[in-house]
């Protein structure tokens, strides 16, 4: 999954994508 | 460059999660992401993160609201909405 988000979201998307990626659900973030 | 890499993201993933906020509506490329996405009828998963107004396009979506509920419940949510697509 592509993730889109803005910079000032980030730190709430990066814990984001840790969780995602304990559950086996790969995502891309720039 | 970023913005092919960007591109080669785009094309290669196979759906979006587009996390939306007052900030991510005012970013000109997260704007460009999604319209991309939905111009190619890509699936897209919005998840509202902070209250905003939702542009008129995305409102036959169905959002993971982040906002009226814990965060774990929206995540798993999520994680539901995301490994039906997966499948």
């Amino acid at each position: 999954f592509f993730v889109s988000y803005a910079r000032k979201d980030q730190p709430f998307v990066e814990q984001l994508a840790i969780d995602l990626k304990r559950r086996s659900i790969d995502v891309w973030l720039d | 460059s970023w913005s092919r890499q960007v591109g080669r993201a785009l094309d290669m993933c196979s759906a979006m999660i587009l996390v939306l906020s007052p900030d991510g509506l005012e970013s000109e490329n997260v704007d460009d992401e999604w319209n991309y996405y939905l111009d190619n009828k890509k699936m897209i998963v919005p998840l509202l993160y902070r209250e905003c107004r939702v542009p008129f396009r995305l409102h036959k979506l169905q959002f993971i609201d982040f906002t009226r509920q814990s965060y774990d419940t929206a995540l798993s949510h999520l994680v539901s909405a995301l490994h039906v697509i997966q499948q």
